[in-house]
C-alpha cells in the first residue's frame, strides 16, 4: 500500500466514482456525495477487513491466510504512513458528505455509521480480534 | 491497441471487453450529457 | 536513482547500478489495469460461484462443503483470473538445448488458455533470451558431450544411494576438488539440487540462538533453508548497506530479544547476482562489515559464478577479493556450466562438517555421473585447463556483450534495472496486459524471452527479464535488439527519462 502512486491512484479512483455518480441525471448532489460515501466505505471494509489471505500463494507458510489486508499491511506494524493515511481518507470524506447533504439529519446517521464500519476495525486494539 | 494495453482488457475474453466497453461509453456518455445540461 | 560506486578505497572498479523510479502516470494507469482485472476477477468467480459459467479447476464436494477446504480459493485468484489469461507466454515447451537458438513447439489454445493443443508444427531458430546459459555449455555437440556420454556409458545415470553410503564415486571427489581449485578455497561439496544446496544446508550451520541477517530479495530456496533452520531471522533492504548496518550494530549491542544474551552466531546471507533486480551484491561493503562486526557471510552465487569476473570465478574474483573472507561459498552448476545441482565451498573443517552433518548427504541420492562430467569438462574449459582459450573467450565475451546489450537497450529509451555489468538484463513493462502483449509479440518475430509479472515482483515493476550468452553472437544481439526496438515502439515501452544518447 505504500508503493509509489498506490496513493494518489486511490484518491484518482475515489474522484472518478464520484464524477461517474454525479453524472447519473436525476441524481442530487447530497444523495451523489452519500452515495460516494457509502460505496467508497463498503469497498474499503470488503477488501481492508473481510477479504482474507492473499489472492497469490505466499511462502511464509499459510501464516498470513488468516489475516485481513489491513492486518498484514506493514508486517503488522501499527501508525504506519499507509495506516494513517487510510484512516483519515474516510474521515475526510465524512467531512465532505456532511457539508455537500448541508447536515441533513437522514444523510447524517447513514454516514456516521458508515464511517464507523471502516474506522472501528482500524483500532489497533483490534488487530487480529475476531 | 494502446487502449487495450492501458486499460487491461487485452487479456480479457471478447464477452468481457464488450461488457467493459458498454460500461465505460455508457459512463462517459452520461458524463458528457450531465456536463452539457449542467454548463 | 543511479548509484556509482561506494567508498573508493574499497572498489577497484566503478560500480554503477540504476533503478530509475517509475513514472508516476505509468504507476496509475499500472494500479487502475489490475483493478480493472481484478474487478473481472471477482466477476468470473461469482459466475462459476452460482454456476453460471462452468469451473473446470478441483473444489470439493458438495458433501465435503463442511470439513476444512482442501483448495485454498481466495489464494489461487490471481493464478486462475490473471495469470490464466496470459499463460501462453509461460512454460514453453523446447526441442533441444536451450541454447543460443532454440526450437520451440508450436501449441494453440481453444479455451483462453485453459488447455493448449500442439499444432505439431515447430518453431525453428527462435533467439533465447530467456534461459539461463550465461557461457553457453548448454549444447549436445563438443567436448562436454561427448565426455558425458562416455562417462554415461562406463557409470549408467543413476547412482540410487547417498554420498554417505556407496553413492560416492570418484568422478564426485574429483568433480569436488576441481570446484575447489577453482573457487580458490580449500574444501568444496557438491549436490544434486542448486535449491536444496541452500535449503538443507543452511539448517545445518545455524540453529536456534543464531541470527540471520537476509537481503530482502533473497531467492526462495535461502528464505527456506532459513527459516528451516529455526533462528532469528532479519531482513535488510536490498543491497542496502546502511540498512545491514544498523542490523548488525542492532544485533550485537542488543543481543537475543528478551534474554539479552549474545547471539551464538550472526550469519549474513546475501547473492552475487539478484537474477530478479540484475544487481550486484557490494561485496566489498559486505565483506568490510562482517570483518568489524565479527560476523559470518553465506554468499550464493548462483548466477554469478562463471558469469562474472574476469576469470569467471563469480563476484568475489569481479571485485577482485580474497575468496576466504567468504566463510560459506555457496553456487549452482545450472547457469554457466550447463549442468545441474549445487556446490558449498569454504574452509575444510566446514566442508568436512557438512559431510556428516548435511541434511543432503545423508538422504538424497548423489549427483548424477554424466551431470558431473559436464561439470568436469567445462569447469576445466574455464580455467583453461584443456589447452584451449575457449573458456576465458567466452567469460570476455559475456562480459562484452552484457555492456553492449544493456548501454544499447538504454539508448533506445527503456528503463533497464540493476548493474551495467549484470548478464541479467530486467526490462520494465509496468502494466499487466504490457506482460502478455510483449511475450506474444516477441515469439511473434521468433524471439523467446521471460517476462515476470506480481506477485513475484512488486505491482508496479512487472518486467521481461533477457538473459545474456556467450553463445549470443553480435548479429542474434543486434537482431533482438531490432526486434526489441520495434515491439517497445508498438507497445509504447520506452519510458526511461534518462535516455542516453547513443
Amino acid at each position: 500500500m505504500n508503493s509509489r502512486g498506490m496513493w494518489l491512484s486511490y484518491v484518482l479512483g475515489i474522484g472518478l466514482l464520484h464524477i461517474i455518480l454525479l453524472s447519473i441525471p436525476f441524481a442530487s448532489v447530497p444523495v451523489v456525495w452519500t452515495l460516494t460515501n457509502l460505496i467508497h466505505n463498503l469497498c474499503m471494509y470488503l477488501l481492508l477487513h473481510t477479504v482474507k489471505g492473499t489472492p497469490f500463494e505466499t511462502p511464509d507458510q499459510g501464516k498470513a491466510r488468516l489475516l485481513t489486508h489491513w492486518e498484514q499491511m506493514d508486517y503488522g506494524v501499527q501508525f504506519t504512513a499507509s495506516r494513517k493515511f487510510l484512516t483519515i481518507t474516510p474521515i475526510v470524506l465524512y467531512i465532505l458528505t456532511s457539508f455537500y447533504t448541508k447536515y441533513d439529519r437522514a444523510h447524517f446517521v447513514v454516514n456516521t455509521v458508515s464511517l464507523l464500519t471502516v474506522l472501528i476495525p482500524k483500532l489497533p486494539q483490534l488487530h487480529g480480534v475476531r | 491497441y494502446q487502449y487495450l494495453l492501458i486499460t487491461g482488457i487485452y487479456v480479457l475474453e471478447p464477452w468481457e471487453k464488450s461488457l467493459f466497453n458498454s460500461i465505460l461509453f455508457s459512463a462517459i456518455a452520461m458524463v458528457i450529457y450531465t456536463s452539457y445540461v449542467f454548463v | 536513482g543511479r548509484t556509482a560506486s561506494g567508498d573508493g578505497s574499497l572498489y577497484t572498479r566503478p560500480f554503477v547500478e540504476s533503478f530509475e523510479e517509475t513514472p508516476m502516470l505509468v504507476a496509475v494507469l499500472t494500479y487502475m489495469g489490475y483493478g480493472v482485472l481484478t474487478i473481472f476477477g471477482y466477476l468470473r468467480d461469482y459466475l462459476r460461484h452460482w454456476k453460471i459459467e462452468r469451473c473446470y479447476v478441483a473444489r470439493e464436494k458438495e458433501e465435503q462443503k463442511d470439513f476444512v477446504p482442501l483448495y485454498q480459493d481466495f489464494e489461487n485468484f490471481y493464478t486462475r483470473n490473471l495469470y490464466m489469461r496470459i499463460r501462453d507466454s509461460w512454460n514453453r515447451p523446447i526441442c533441444g538445448v536451450p541454447g543460443a537458438k532454440m526450437d520451440l513447439m508450436e501449441r494453440t489454445s481453444f479455451d483462453y488458455n485453459l488447455t493448449f493443443e500442439y499444432t505439431g508444427r515447430v518453431v525453428p531458430d527462435v533467439i533465447n533470451l530467456g534461459s539461463y546459459n550465461y557461457l553457453g555449455f548448454a549444447e549436445n555437440t563438443g567436448p562436454c558431450a561427448d565426455s558425458a556420454a562416455e562417462v554415461t556409458m562406463k557409470y549408467g545415470v543413476g547412482v540410487a544411494s547417498t554420498r554417505q553410503e556407496i553413492g560416492n564415486l570418484d568422478t564426485h571427489e574429483e568433480m569436488e576438488k576441481l570446484v575447489a581449485k577453482f573457487l580458490g578455497v580449500e574444501s568444496a561439496m557438491a549436490f544434486g539440487m542448486g535449491f536444496a544446496t541452500n535449503s538443507m544446508n543452511i539448517p545445518a550451520l545455524v540453529g536456534k540462538g543464531c541470527l540471520i541477517l537476509s537481503d530482502e530479495l533473497n531467492h526462495a530456496s535461502l528464505v527456506l533453508g532459513a527459516r528451516l533452520s529455526g533462528s532469528t531471522i532479519r531482513v535488510f533492504k536490498h543491497n542496502n548497506m546502511q540498512s545491514l548496518e544498523k542490523l548488525l550494530r542492532e544485533a550485537i549491542v542488543l543481543g537475543q530479544p528478551r534474554t539479552h544474551r549474545p547471539w551464538k552466531k550472526i550469519l549474513i546471507v546475501v547473492e552475487g547476482i539478484y537474477s530478479m533486480e540484475g544487481s550486484i551484491v557490494r561485496l566489498p561493503e559486505v565483506i568490510a562489515l562482517k570483518k568489524r562486526y565479527r560476523a559470518y557471510l553465506y554468499l550464493d552465487e548462483a548466477h554469478s559464478i562463471g558469469a562474472l569476473g574476469q576469470r569467471g570465478r563469480g563476484v568475489v574474483d569481479y571485485f577482485g577479493l580474497d575468496p576466504c573472507d567468504v566463510d560459506v561459498m555457496m553456487g549452482t552448476f545450472t547457469k554457466s556450466f550447463g549442468a545441474a545441482g549445487g556446490y558449498i565451498a569454504g574452509k575444510r573443517e566446514l566442508i568436512e562438517y557438512l559431510r556428516s552433518h548435511s541434511h543432503s548427504a545423508v538422504y538424497a541420492t548423489s549427483m548424477s555421473p554424466p551431470v558431473v562430467e559436464q561439470i568436469l569438462t567445462s569447469m576445466k574449459c574455464i580455467m583453461g585447463e584443456d589447452g584451449t582459450t575457449i573458456g576465458c573467450e567466452r567469460v570476455r565475451q559475456l562480459a562484452e556483450s552484457t555492456v553492449y546489450f544493456r548501454k544499447r537497450l538504454r539508448e533506445l529509451g527503456f528503463i533497464i534495472y540493476g548493474n551495467n555489468d549484470s548478464p541479467v538484463v530486467p526490462m520494465m513493462l509496468y502494466m499487466p496486459a504490457k506482460i502478455g502483449a510483449f511475450g506474444r509479440e516477441m515469439l511473434k518475430r521468433n524471439i523467446g524471452v521471460v517476462v515476470v509479472g506480481f506477485p513475484a515482483t512488486p505491482i508496479i515493476e512487472s518486467r521481461a527479464r533477457f538473459c545474456i550468452s556467450a553463445a549470443h553472437t553480435k548479429d542474434i544481439l543486434d537482431r533482438a535488439l531490432s526486434v526489441i526496438s520495434e515491439v517497445g515502439d508498438l507497445l509504447q515501452l520506452k519510458y526511461s527519462r534518462h535516455r542516453i544518447q547513443s
